[in-house]
């Protein structure tokens, strides 16, 4: 079995579920009774229990669409994804979708909706796919019993107790689930002398990486996130140099001394760490301070000490006549910056605890700020 | 289906894997492929990670049971990269 990255869970063990509407398919009491038994799956062997709610925000909305239907992930039409569902967490986190193109049945054929939520149920919880054919997190659909007989797999229960424990009444010995509080040395995010490594955007997210940490923000959730950086990319080291996203590439490139490596979402490219002449460095330059990329332009600014580097996404080369210095077309912009980031037209630069906002156009810093104030600080 | 040496990129099972490991696998939109059987090539490396991913024999290659798999009705979450 596996957990998603950073292995969310809900902190709660009442959680509530509403089924926001119907598939034609079925009458509205077979699907209330599909979604019933699955979470019953779940119930059974961890502390977690399910409350019905018929109106409102639920930790779990469950809803039948089809082909584009308001997330990244459009459903395809009858056959290939038959549904999908996201990690334990505020707003659509947690949330399943099934896909109504299908023929969604409650026997063996069609589609059986009380196994294909059971597994959903499961993403909800915070189990990803697992790589046994018998356990229920399998990514491939496989109707193998009757749902009467239906049974978790052990893979599907280790799993599952990972994350939240047995059901209180089994005689498995309890172990005492710490209350999930934030690890000790995580950086506090509003001390005012807070600096960052390195900041980059990634899928429509913004990145402050600090340490072995890194904070997460998105419009979708904007209370931060705080994971370690392992957990997300176990390959990529900590305490880094700069980080900037190749919007045209979906990938984020991530520098640490005279190496830097790609990632596109949670996954290193193949072929990295690369050293960092390949980008057309000179061997004097040993590590980068920070380094943005301008998404329009498809131009990247590479700053290292009092200079820096431009360079051209499109053929990934270095511009002639670099480098130039940061003083010189950034006016007010003082050297040894930490990290760069790009939002709402300005270029934001972060130096120790503090941030400057410039203007590209007027050339000239419009505000100061404290490095945390992404933070909700 | 040339088992050894390339494999026009027009062949169907091509656009259904290409498509298969675009959605599931991260693999990226606009790598101009020849499923040559080279291994270092990105395609045959996504498919060994797919095969490994999902309990199959890793071949790097569009073998039958490979794909069975890919036609099979699944979970829409990605198994790498979501």
């Amino acid at each position: 079995f596996t957990t998603f990255p950073g292995s969310p869970k809900w902190r709660e063990t009442n959680l509530t579920y509403r089924i926001v509407n119907y598939t034609p398919d079925l009458p509205k009491e077979s699907v209330d009774s599909a979604i019933e038994k699955a979470l019953k799956v779940w119930e059974e062997v961890t502390p977690l229990t399910f409350s019905r709610r018929s109106e409102g925000e639920a930790d779990i909305m469950i809803s039948f669409a089809a082909g584009e239907h308001g997330d990244f992930y459009p459903f395809d039409g009858p056959g290939q994804s038959l549904a999908h569902a996201y990690p334990p967490g505020p707003g659509f986190y947690g949330d399943v979708h099934f896909d109504d193109d299908e023929k969604w049945t409650l026997g063996p054929s069609g589609t059986n909706l009380f196994l294909v939520a059971a597994h959903e149920l499961g993403h909800s919880l915070g189990l990803f796919h697992s790589d046994k054919k018998e356990a229920l997190m399998y990514p491939v659909y496989r109707l193998s019993t009757s749902p009467a007989q239906f049974q978790l797999s052990q893979d599907d229960i280790d799993g599952i107790q990972s994350l939240y424990g047995p059901h209180p009444s089994s005689d498995a010995t309890v172990v005492p689930m710490s209350s999930v509080s934030p690890r000790p040395e995580t950086p506090a995010k509003c001390d005012p002398a807070l600096s960052f490594d390195a900041v980059s955007t990634l899928r429509g997210e913004l990145l402050f990486f600090k340490d072995r940490y890194f904070w997460r923000i998105s419009r979708w959730n904007p209370e931060p996130e705080v994971n370690l950086i392992s957990a997300f990319w176990p390959s990529l080291p900590s305490h880094l140099d700069a980080a900037y996203e190749a919007h045209s590439r979906d990938s984020v490139f991530i520098f640490k001394g005279n190496q830097f490596w790609a990632v596109r979402g949670n996954e290193v490219q193949a072929g990295y760490p690369k050293a960092l002449h390949t980008l057309g460095f000179p061997p004097t330059v040993k590590k980068i301070d920070a380094a943005v990329s301008d998404k329009e332009k498809k131009t990247t600014y590479f700053f290292v000490e009092d200079k820096y580097w431009r360079f051209d996404e499109k053929r990934r080369l270095m511009d002639k006549g670099f480098p130039r210095l940061i003083k010189d077309d950034f006016p007010g912009i003082e050297p040894q910056i930490d990290a760069v980031l790009q939002a709402f037209g300005f270029f934001y630069f972060f130096h120790g605890s503090s941030q400057f906002e410039f203007d590209p156009n007027a050339r000239t810093v419009t505000h100061t700020l404290k490095s945390n104030s992404w933070l909700l600080c | 289906y040339p088992l050894h040496g390339a494999v026009r990129q027009d062949h169907p099972s091509m656009d259904l894997a290409q498509q298969y490991l675009e959605k599931y696998y991260n693999f990226e939109k606009n790598e101009k492929q020849v499923f040559r059987r080279k291994d270092s090539s990105p395609i045959v490396k996504k498919i060994q990670e797919m095969q490994k991913f999902l309990g199959l024999e890793v071949t790097g290659r569009l073998d039958s049971s490979t794909m069975d798999v890919m036609l099979k009705p699944r979970c829409g979450v990605p198994d790498v990269g979501g």
